[in-house]
């Protein structure tokens, strides 16, 4: 791997999302990834619908919770996703509006990826942002910096909500990965978060994932 | 070792008693650090299940305690009589070390004594637990303070209040509310909320202690919310079971 690396510098990285009162934090991080698979394989950075998941997805729990995996599958199945453009965001399940005619972007399969945080610092850099699942622990009230939390307090045993990785570094020699989230830019570092990178910290390697497109 | 597939985490399997006891003992002992001098819980009956992940564990236990009542006359401060306590603990078992990542204790309610632990283990709510964990964990690990932050708050429980503590903090929920735009329904509505707050800025400061990186904790949009409001609003409990559709993994081909 590279010793640092940020998909937003080159354009591969959407503004940061809010999903409001609603827990579709699963839809967000998959949307994200696709968007970077997308924009690497075809050169456009699209919005997508992460709407068109809580509302058609349904082997997921829409606010209620969901899974990655699941949501590749969704998009297989459907055909691919709209953009947010037509088929917003509204923060609540819906009747499903889904049309094939707006699909803009698919996928051919879905990946599980390294444990290892250097195989997948490389793997980053090389294929674009991963899709990841945390224990959120601390980050009602992280407002910047990088979070390093006592391993027995954010234990990888207690993974609950889903983000983005989009890059990684150092700063004054902490390692740390850049985690987009989507609690709107109100909150962390303008919607970021920073978490440390190398100790497995809240189970940031466990459930990394990806779309492929082909 | 383990191919990377039978790395990921197993489904949970009941545990033997035998296999239950390390753990549990485990779990009495960081309780007990939380008693007050004097008070002592000991073991009652142990029952559980295990998840194995590479080569850690994760158990889930039904416990109960006897509270055993203070009998040092020098520190106790209230008689105390015996109490039979029912707790779930969750231990984690990695790299040759325990660690209490769950604690919920509550008193055995004396009509459904004997009609089984899950029945009759109380529930206070979450952020009763999580405050239990973070205070216990908190006097475990003193040398991780940061010694450079100067305390809003005290950081024991058993330390005086600062006197100006309840001006700062209602400065700091005034500063929250222009901030975050927020409004409240009622007067009692806003003091409930206030209260909650009071309650975060402590937990915050507790996790800002704790941190081990360069991370601020504090106010934010959600500093309002109970933990219990916030995990059910904002995150994703499916993602801990982790029974999705499985993927194929990709094979990493180290390139120099």
């Amino acid at each position: 791997a590279p010793p640092e690396w940020d998909w937003r510098k080159k354009g591969a990285v959407t503004k940061v999302k809010n999903q409001g009162m609603c827990g579709s934090c699963w839809a967000f991080s998959v949307t994200g990834n696709v968007e970077g698979q997308w924009f690497l394989k075809r050169g456009d950075l699209l919005s997508l619908s992460e709407q068109e998941l809580v509302d058609c997805d349904t082997v997921d729990k829409a606010c209620m919770g969901g899974l990655p995996s699941n949501a590749y599958s969704a998009i297989e199945t459907l055909g691919g996703l709209e953009t947010e453009d037509d088929y917003s965001y509204s923060g609540h399940l819906q009747t499903c509006s889904f049309s094939a005619q707006k699909v803009k972007v698919y996928i051919n399969d879905s990946v599980e990826l390294s444990h290892n945080e250097q195989e997948l610092a490389a793997w980053l850099a090389k294929n674009g942002p991963i899709s990841i699942a945390i224990n959120a622990f601390g980050m009602q009230f992280y407002r910047h910096g990088i979070s390093h939390p006592l391993r027995p307090l954010c234990s990888r045993w207690f993974i609950d909500h889903a983000v983005l990785l989009v890059g990684y570094g150092n700063r004054s020699d902490v390692p740390f990965w850049a985690i987009k989230n989507s609690w709107g830019t109100d909150w962390g570092e303008e919607g970021y978060y920073y978490l440390h990178r190398g100790s497995g910290a809240c189970g940031v390697n466990v459930m990394a994932s990806s779309a492929v497109v082909n | 070792a383990p191919s990377r597939r039978d790395a990921g985490a197993q489904a949970w399997e009941p545990a033997s008693p035998e296999l239950l006891r390390r753990p549990a003992r485990f779990a009495l002992d960081t309780y007990n650090r939380g008693l007050a001098a004097g008070a002592r819980a000991v073991l009652g009956t142990v029952s559980g299940r295990v998840r194995r992940a590479g080569r850690g564990s994760l158990y889930s236990l039904k416990v109960t305690l006897e509270e055993l009542p203070c009998t040092d006359p020098m520190v106790c401060q209230l008689p105390v009589t015996k109490k039979t306590l029912l707790c779930s603990f969750e231990v984690s078992y990695e790299l040759g070390k325990h660690a209490l990542l769950k604690q919920d204790c509550g008193p055995v309610d004396t009509k459904m004594k004997g009609a089984g632990i899950a029945q009759g283990c109380g529930d206070p709510g979450s952020d009763f637990i999580q405050g239990l964990a973070l205070t216990s964990l908190f006097q475990s690990y003193p040398d991780d303070k940061n010694e450079t932050s100067s305390p809003l708050l005290p950081l024991s429980d058993r330390d005086p209040l600062p006197q100006d503590f309840y001006v700062r903090m209602a400065s700091l929920f005034k500063y929250f509310i222009t901030t975050y735009n927020r409004t409240y329904e009622t007067e009692e509505e806003a003091q409930w909320r206030m209260s909650i707050f009071i309650n975060n800025m402590i937990k915050a400061q507790k996790i800002q202690a704790l941190d081990r990186g360069t991370a601020q904790y504090g106010v934010t949009k959600f500093s309002d919310l109970t933990e219990e409001e916030f995990r059910t609003i904002y995150l994703n409990p499916l993602l801990k079971e982790e029974l999705g559709k499985k993927m194929r993994l990709v094979k990493f081909v180290g390139d120099p």
